[in-house]
This record gives structure tokens, C-alpha cells and sequence, in this order.
């Protein structure tokens, strides 16, 4: 299928995260509940992160390239005041509050 | 690591804040 590689060209409207959940399987349930696109990205990115101890900024940034790091932190700091999200290791490392 | 536990409680209470 569409590999997130050649999404680096793509209009941030309709950029990686939002086009990638379908491979994850998340079941339909699009977070459209008054998060920004970029917020949705970051908290999908999160939630389908494998790791034990989430997933880093870095990370993030590499799977985001249409996005700055000062727009994941943005989006990162306000999932994480929301509850979506919280940091485990580090400040630079979140997980998502309802994954199992 | 309980930190991150403390961490993963109190965001899940904002959440759930959220959410009523």
C-alpha cells in the first residue's frame, strides 16, 4: 500500500497520521473530538506506538516530517494536559492514557 | 518506575475530567 514515505508531500490536512490509522486496525473510531489535525496525528502516532515506554519526540518528528518540532510539542503538551497522553521516562517520552 | 504510573493515573483523571 501507500507508504508513509511518500506522504512527505502530501497537504498537511491530509498528511500521515490520519491516512496511516487505517493500517492499525483502530477499529474506525476517528478522534474528532475537538483535537486539531496535528493534535489527532500526534495522539494516533502515540497510541499505536509498540513501546513499553511510549514514544519520543524524536520519533515523532521523524514519522511527522510535514510538521516542526515546535508544532509536535505544541500538539504534544496540550494531549497531555487534556489527559490523552502522559510522559513516562522522560519529558520526552509519552504514551497514551487508554492504550492497554 | 512510579513516576510513570503516577503520571498515567492523574492523566487519566484529567481525561476522564474531560469527558463529563
Amino acid at each position: 500500500g501507500k507508504s508513509l514515505m511518500s506522504a512527505s508531500r502530501v497537504p498537511q490536512s491530509f498528511s500521515a497520521g490520519i491516512g496511516d490509522m487505517r493500517g492499525y486496525g483502530v477499529g474506525g473510531s476517528i478522534p474528532v473530538n475537538g483535537l486539531t489535525a496535528h493534535q489527532s496525528q500526534v495522539l494516533n502516532l502515540i497510541k499505536n506506538c509498540p513501546m513499553p515506554e511510549g514514544m519520543s519526540l524524536q520519533e515523532l518528528k521523524h514519522q511527522l516530517h510535514n510538521m516542526s518540532m515546535s508544532t509536535i510539542k505544541q500538539a504534544v503538551e496540550f494531549l497531555s494536559s487534556e489527559g490523552h497522553i502522559y510522559s513516562t521516562v522522560d519529558d520526552d517520552h509519552y504514551k497514551s492514557t487508554d492504550a492497554e | 518506575q512510579e513516576r510513570i504510573r503516577r503520571n498515567k493515573e492523574a492523566a487519566q483523571q484529567r481525561l476522564a475530567e474531560r469527558c463529563v
